[in-house]
């Protein structure tokens, strides 16, 4: 407590607890909607935590057709 | 198609990893896939080296990110043996490529690759035929999910995030994929998470992705 990085850890726990009511809010029940809340990321920043955990980058890939589904098993 | 289907009831799936604050989920899913494919030839289930993936895949930059698809043409075009993870141990930071003296690897024999995105009831096919596929999602709002089927606050198309789909459930009312995290055991189910099969959703259908072994 009284540190820079205290004060930055708690910012960020209280904004994901309010981030977690709106994305709750979209939840209905009895179809197992998802369920957000306080886990061991929630004293980070949506942008700490993309910078850490999310680095992948996505390619392009061709779209699956018929013609997969036709020309499979043929040599 | 069953209605229900998980690599994971084969015992071919390895214990959910932690990739700790390395930015390598492309590696993760890519090796975690061709751990299951190699155990379903009938083969010993082995933990492999991601970190050797996350080291010596030039096309990618280690911890700093990378892409599953160039990790699969690299270890396609290299042949590289991929040696068990206990011969080159992860470190959570980018290191130097080195090669164990092991007579042990496991090289892969070519991958797909496709966007499913229109077509996610083939894609459940090719789950069966190929083995776990490697996706990319929008994985933003994961940092605050719980647990439950994601249905919402996800886009298509912005994936940031790899993963390994290993089944899905079309029991319930809400068909899902199951897919394992790479952000350690206590995080989601149990380091997974399920996310509904139909509407693209997190952009999970876009790149699709499964080695060949």
């Amino acid at each position: 407590p009284g540190t820079n990085q205290f004060s930055r850890r708690l910012k960020a726990f209280q904004e994901s607890l309010k981030r977690h009511s709106h994305l709750n809010s979209f939840s209905y029940d009895g179809n197992g909607s998802a369920r957000y809340g306080i886990n061991q990321f929630s004293d980070l920043s949506p942008q700490e935590f993309k910078d850490k955990y999310l680095r992948s980058r996505s390619e392009l890939c061709p779209k699956y057709g018929h013609l997969e589904d036709r020309s499979y098993n043929v040599d | 198609l069953p209605s229900r289907f998980d690599w994971r009831d084969k015992n071919v799936v390895t214990p959910v990893r932690s990739q700790q604050t390395c930015g390598g989920c492309w590696a993760f899913s890519v090796v975690e896939g061709i751990e299951t494919a190699y155990a379903v030839k009938g083969n010993p289930l082995v933990k492999l080296s991601v970190q050797q993936v996350i080291d010596c895949s030039y096309r990618n930059q280690g911890c700093n990110g990378g892409s599953t698809i160039s990790a699969l043409y690299w270890l396609n075009q290299t042949h590289v043996k991929l040696v068990k993870e206990s011969e080159y141990p992860f470190k959570a930071v980018t290191g130097t490529c080195h090669f164990p003296p092991s007579s042990f690897g496991v090289s892969i024999k070519g991958y797909v690759a496709y966007d499913f995105s229109d077509r996610e009831d083939v894609m459940m096919e090719k789950l069966i035929e190929f083995g776990p596929l490697a996706v990319t999602v929008d994985a933003l709002s994961w940092q605050d999910y719980l647990g439950g089927i994601i249905q919402h606050h996800c886009s298509s198309q912005e994936a940031n995030h790899a993963v390994l789909i290993t089944g899905f459930d079309r029991t319930g009312p809400v068909p899902y994929w199951i897919v394992r995290n790479s952000w350690g055991a206590s995080w989601g189910n149990e380091g997974y998470v399920y996310v509904k099969i139909g509407e693209n959703v997190c952009g999970i259908a876009d790149t699709v992705s499964a080695a060949i072994v």
